[in-house]
């Protein structure tokens, strides 16, 4: 039988609503429902099966296209890069930089890797003496100077220093930026430029509605974003983000944060991110 | 651009003689657009657009006024209805708590209060509650030191309560005291039930919710678990020196019927603002 176009409008609407209720941007939303439409509009359902369950198939399989983009793997690319391979963490305020970088050297810590950490959020209040707390805990390197230093000198004494004792990874932790402050997002530009990062990690946080678009998209613009880490997705956020991100900026996310403790950092898997959106 | 969207319809109604019901399903649903760009809650949305809607076909525009201020009338009158306008911050003695999610920005909006009350000429105490965090202390010792405001701290105690209470104690002459506590979220039962300790042994006159701008859908219910424990008295939105609409705090202001108090708009102990319904809801509108 051909499908009738009202009732399709009315079960795109429900799943509409489902994924706003999740967190996703309007404008992905948008793209993905059209694309849908386009795909099933004049299509015949086989008899015995719903017109929800097509459209929802049909949905689902919309969306992990979008998050089954090449997957960042993450412990391939540590193993086989050269020596130091340089990270560098970005992001706006507070969605977890700090945090991440602390989980990820405790993981690359469990599988024999060694570290430096550069202190180069040297704006902030505590922010040295919060990733100094970290560091001490973890027994890693921190390479870090006054508050107010040049975040650039900084992170290239780290490299320097990951380069003459053979130190597997350098972590360069960043202050949180608005990504619509032009200046902040220039001296972004210039660190990157000083120190030569192998990867960029943007750290956003799963607590953020369509805004993660607009963060994701100009942190791509400015600096480029090999992969992102999804933060705070303990707190019940459902994690739309992930998929507005991944569909904004076309990069893998790797990593998602599950709570405050090192051990809160899971791999990102699209088939859980995609139960959590339908739930 | 959904406030292009916007106004476009609004721009057909303009040019329409009447406001047909088409044209007013039309508009509501850029209006849904619109709230839902801006992360305003889905179930809030919905009941709000079906307000605008009843009230678009069933009223009458006021003399002189055409169909189209007509139906922003109605949508503005709605939204100001939800966030019911701004509050003052009361400038008698009072302790006030500071809560909400993880990195909204509540140590830093500590650091702008105290400014703000001592330039009123008020004597202002922070009291470190927030004894989780690896070097929240340290945070807070900068910040008072920028705003010339005493810190009380115990760092290494991971009591908050028995923190708060020697803090009160020492700080009974200041007229303004403000408690700092840790980012939580409404599934971590030991830290919801750390701050109702908190609140009790404070009897805090003020319980402020710290937000985001950029906080999508958990504002809702994140926001009404914290009233279930603390019952709060007023929001501060914080970050809406970036992109993101705030719509969040429509859902934590129907949520918890307080009121914004300030909101923030920058990273510096100056960038603490008076909360102008306004200018947030056509911000919010595009
Ligand atoms: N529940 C939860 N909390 C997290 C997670 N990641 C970070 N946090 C908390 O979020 C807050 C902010 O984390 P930070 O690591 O300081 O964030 P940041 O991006 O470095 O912040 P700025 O440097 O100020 O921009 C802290 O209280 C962290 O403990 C997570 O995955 N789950
Ligand atoms: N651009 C901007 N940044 C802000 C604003 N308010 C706070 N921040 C930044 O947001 C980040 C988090 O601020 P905090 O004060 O540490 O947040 P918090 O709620 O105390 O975090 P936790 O204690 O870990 O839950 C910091 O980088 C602040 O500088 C604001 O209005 N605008
Ligand atoms: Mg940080
Ligand atoms: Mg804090």
């Amino acid at each position: 039988k051909k499908i009738n176009k009202k009732k399709l409008d009315s079960v795109i609407w429900e799943l509409e609503i489902a994924l706003y209720e999740s967190d996703v941007a309007t404008s992905v939303v948008e793209e993905i429902k059209n694309k849908l439409k386009s795909e099933i509009e004049g299509v015949r359902i086989r008899r015995g099966l719903s017109l929800e369950k097509v459209i929802t198939r049909a949905l689902k399989n919309a969306i992990s296209n979008v998050l089954a983009i090449d997957p960042y793997d993450f412990d391939r690319v540590i193993a086989e890069s050269k020596r130091p391979i340089i990270m560098m963490f970005v992001g706006v305020n507070g969605t977890g930089k700090t945090t991440s970088i602390a989980k990820i050297v405790h993981r690359l810590h469990k599988n024999n890797y060694s570290c430096v950490v550069a202190a180069c959020d040297t704006f902030r209040a505590g922010a040295i003496e919060q990733l100094q707390k970290h560091a001490d805990k973890l027994n890693v390197k921190l390479v870090k100077q006054g508050a107010g230093a040049d975040p650039a000198a900084i992170a290239f004494d780290a490299v320097e220093h990951a380069r003459a004792r053979n130190k597997d990874v350098v972590l360069i932790d960043t202050a949180g930026r608005m990504h619509s402050n032009a200046n902040l997002m220039s001296e972004m530009a210039k660190l990157k430029r000083v120190a030569k990062p192998d990867v960029i990690i943007f750290v956003g946080d799963a607590l953020a509605g369509n805004d993660a678009v607009e963060q994701a998209m100009k942190f791509e613009e400015c600096v480029g974003i090999d992969a992102a880490i999804l933060s705070k997705i303990d707190a019940d956020a459902k994690g739309g983000a992930a998929l507005s991100i991944a569909h904004a900026v076309g990069k893998p996310i790797m990593f998602v944060g599950v709570g405050q403790e090192y051990k809160d950092l899971q791999e990102f898997n699209p088939h859980w991110m995609l139960k959590r959106l339908f739930n | 651009n959904l406030g292009e969207s916007l106004r476009n319809t609004l721009k057909k109604i303009a040019k329409a003689s009447h406001i047909d019901k088409n044209l007013i399903k039309e508009i509501v649903r850029d209006i849904q657009r619109a709230l839902l760009s801006a992360d305003v809650n889905v179930k809030l949305v919905l009941k709000l657009t079906k307000e605008v809607e009843r009230r678009a076909l069933e009223e009458k525009p006021l003399a002189g006024m055409s169909g189209r201020e007509h139906v922003i009338r109605i949508i503005y009158d709605e939204l100001v209805g939800v966030l019911g306008g701004a509050r003052e911050v009361s400038l008698k003695k009072h302790v006030i708590m500071m809560v909400g999610l993880y990195g909204q920005g509540k140590t830093t909006t500590i650091g702008k209060l105290s400014k703000f009350f001592s330039k009123k000429g008020l004597q202002v105490g922070v009291i470190a509650g927030d004894v989780h965090r690896p070097a929240a202390y340290e945070q807070l010792a900068q910040l008072g030191e920028q705003a010339k405001v005493p810190i009380y701290g115990e760092p290494g105690n991971k009591d908050a309560v028995s923190i708060v209470e020697r803090g009160l104690k020492k700080m009974l002459k200041k007229d303004i005291v403000i408690i700092d506590t840790s980012g939580r979220h409404s599934l971590e039962q030991d830290l919801i039930d750390e701050m109702e300790n908190i609140y009790k042994v404070s009897k805090a006159d003020e319980r402020f919710l710290v937000i985001d701008a950029a906080v999508g859908q958990q504002a809702g219910p994140q926001a009404k678990a914290f009233h279930e424990t603390v019952h709060i008295t007023g929001v501060i939105m914080t970050k809406l020196d970036g992109t993101a609409k705030g719509g969040g705090a429509i859902s934590a202001v129907s949520v918890t019927k307080a009121p914004i108090v300030f909101i923030g708009i920058g990273e510096h102990m100056d960038d603490l603002e008076m909360f102008d319904p306004p200018r947030f809801i056509s911000r919010l509108l595009g």
